[in-house]
């Protein structure tokens, strides 16, 4: 799964996903990528998140959305990406997720939740502090 | 503001990342840099989870899933379980631009998209089927079921809740009497 946020230079945002899904689902089986607020969430007055994992499991705690609240109510976007993995964390401990988030003024982070085999989350970034499309990393909470 | 624009994606799909920004560079604006974004992972099948060819179900076809937002006036295109159409998240687009709906799916969705224009196509691969195969031989481990019969940890299906009497047993007691109803 592909989740994007784009913020434009005037202030527009906007999200999105794309997926296969996960292998062997049962025929007819959708998970969180294309719910709104679950897989991509995008409000010019907040922020926009995205997410990816376990599509079954996230799309029950609707992170991208709770992500944006939690920016709107004045959260750095790590913490609004941690407060949000924190929160599926208390009933799937070991469940597969990441969420990346970015504010309206165009500061971002993400998060992810630890498991054995995964101990941190790539993604990508360009803004225009930069002069091309740069991998960054984070520890898994 | 000062760092704006921005282009932010899960997992280190770079492609994605350039070509939104170049979509942003050349006047696009935000959905149009999401939606040309994606469509680079749709096309280079991004790690296998994107895309046809990837992510087989358990019958072996591969559906799509996408999702287009715009956080400006809260409009959203979507799609799910779209089958036999690689450009899902052109079909959100479509979905965002010429429905008042949010979310299409299935096979109605693959319908709408024709009616977009977009080819209606097999999504499966060599190596998708070979993934399929594998997992058959595998006694189709591991699956999505739990608390049915066979076990669905030793067994592939057909599967049903457990205690269930064979469905072709009539779930109601036939009297023949044609008057004896409420």
């Amino acid at each position: 799964t592909i989740g994007m946020v784009v913020i434009h230079k005037l202030g527009q945002t906007a999200a999105g996903t794309s997926t296969n899904g996960i292998k062997f689902k049962i025929h007819g089986r959708v998970g969180d990528s294309p719910v709104p607020g679950a897989g991509a969430y995008a409000d010019d007055t907040a922020g926009a998140a995205a997410a990816t994992g376990d599509g079954d499991i996230l799309l029950r705690f609707l992170p991208s959305y709770q992500a944006v609240e939690y920016m709107r109510n004045g959260e750095e976007p790590t913490v609004a990406c941690q407060k949000v993995i924190s929160r599926i964390q208390k009933y799937y401990p070991n469940f597969f997720g990441a969420v990346i988030c970015a504010n309206v003024i165009g500061s971002y982070g993400a998060a992810c939740n630890r498991l054995p085999k995964f101990t941190h989350f790539t993604f990508m970034v360009y803004n225009s502090l930069k002069n091309h499309p740069t991998v960054e990393k984070v520890d898994c909470i | 503001s000062s760092s704006l624009p921005l282009v932010l994606n899960t997992w280190p799909f770079k492609n994605a990342t350039l070509a939104a920004w170049q979509t942003l560079l050349s006047g696009g604006s935000a959905l149009d840099a999401v939606e040309s974004g994606c469509a680079v992972c749709e096309r280079e099948q991004c790690d296998g989870s994107v895309g046809f060819g990837g992510s087989p179900d358990e019958l072996g076809e591969t559906t799509l899933d996408a999702l287009i937002m715009d956080g400006t006036v809260m409009n959203v295109g979507a799609v799910g379980d779209l089958r036999r159409i690689k450009n899902a998240i052109g079909v959100a687009r479509k979905v965002l631009e010429h429905t008042t709906h949010t979310l299409l799916v299935g096979e109605s969705a693959t319908i709408f998209a024709e009616s977009m224009g977009f080819i209606n196509e097999d999504l499966s691969t060599s190596a998708s089927e070979a993934l399929h195969s594998n997992w058959l031989a595998r006694k189709c481990q591991p699956n999505h079921w739990r608390n049915v019969v066979p076990d669905p940890s030793k067994h592939c299906g057909p599967y049903k809740p457990p205690g269930i009497s064979v469905l072709n047993e009539p779930t109601h007691k036939v009297t023949g009497d044609l008057h004896g109803h409420d």
